[in-house]
């Protein structure tokens, strides 16, 4: 007997906003690289009968990216959404989860991320810098420049790039490329990997010892460069609430 | 054809208006943007 839809649920209601809250957090905390998405919009929320206290949703979420790297202990509420000045990026999910005795499940999820178009950002922002591929040339210069200046100038553990995040490129009226990066630290000090860097094994995977961090370079008309990196394990891990699942998701991509 | 026109006629005249100030709800779908549309 094919299951019977309820009334329906606006995208609005309470109830949609506690699935699409939880889906958000199952999103943020299965995706590896990058940063966290936060919601944006509600786009359809679907309700489906199963039984007693079980229902099955269907949820399709607008999100948008956020400047916290998925590594980062920062709680969702605290982190920026970007704003279309710094090329914003869009998410688009569909989730299907499982309210069974008022505990929410997912059972499946699918997102597709795509930037905003580049003539939509130049419109609002004409001298904005757009984002660049991660293999452009500009790009993995100023990565590596940026985590050689950073470990060349502390004391601390020797960095190691885990990913490059995201890059941004403005060409007028300076050249300048912006670069955000993950790292880990290793077992070295700056020091001892410049005597064998192959030596230098990453620590064991403690959220502590990840890090991240932002370096501009300036190409023209002048060259200059400032980087900036934090280990997370500075910060006050605050895990964000309901990543807690009572089933790890079916089928999620 | 004359009996339907008839009776489309008589359901419009005794709809009832919507009181003075009424707002009409919004549609359940899609929600409210929080941020901005790109």
């Amino acid at each position: 007997v094919p299951a019977a839809p309820l009334a329906p649920l606006g995208c609005d209601d309470p109830e949609s906003e506690a699935a699409a809250e939880f889906a958000v957090n199952y999103i943020n905390g299965h995706n590896h690289h990058g940063f966290k998405f936060d919601l944006n919009r509600i786009e359809n929320i679907r309700m489906i009968h199963q039984g007693p206290n079980n229902y099955v949703i269907f949820l399709e979420l607008d999100l948008l990216e956020t400047s916290c790297h998925v590594l980062s202990p920062t709680p969702l509420k605290n982190c920026t959404v970007r704003s279309i000045t710094q090329h914003a990026v869009e998410g688009d999910c569909d989730v299907k989860l499982q309210k069974l005795d008022g505990a929410f499940s997912v059972l499946a999820s699918k997102c597709n991320s795509h930037a905003d178009s580049s003539e939509d950002v130049l419109q609002i922002c004409p001298g904005c810098a757009l984002l660049a591929a991660f293999n452009n040339t500009e790009v993995l210069t100023a990565v590596a420049t940026a985590l050689n200046d950073h470990n060349s100038k502390t004391p601390d553990a020797y960095l190691r790039l885990l990913e490059i995040g995201r890059a941004n490129i403005q060409y007028a009226p300076a050249h300048v490329v912006y670069v955000e990066f993950a790292v880990a630290a290793t077992n070295c000090s700056a020091a001892e990997a410049k005597d064998n860097v192959e030596a230098c094994q990453l620590l064991p995977d403690d959220q502590s010892n990840f890090g991240f961090c932002t370096a501009t370079m300036v190409i023209h008309p002048s060259q200059d460069l400032s980087v900036d990196c934090r280990l997370y394990g500075h910060q006050v891990p605050t895990p964000d609430p309901g990543v807690t699942y009572s089933h790890p998701g079916y089928d999620t991509s | 054809s004359v009996a339907r026109r008839a009776v489309a006629e008589v359901a419009q005249h005794n709809k009832v208006p919507h009181p003075v100030g009424f707002v009409p709800p919004p549609p359940p779908c899609p929600g409210k943007i929080r941020h901005f549309k790109i």
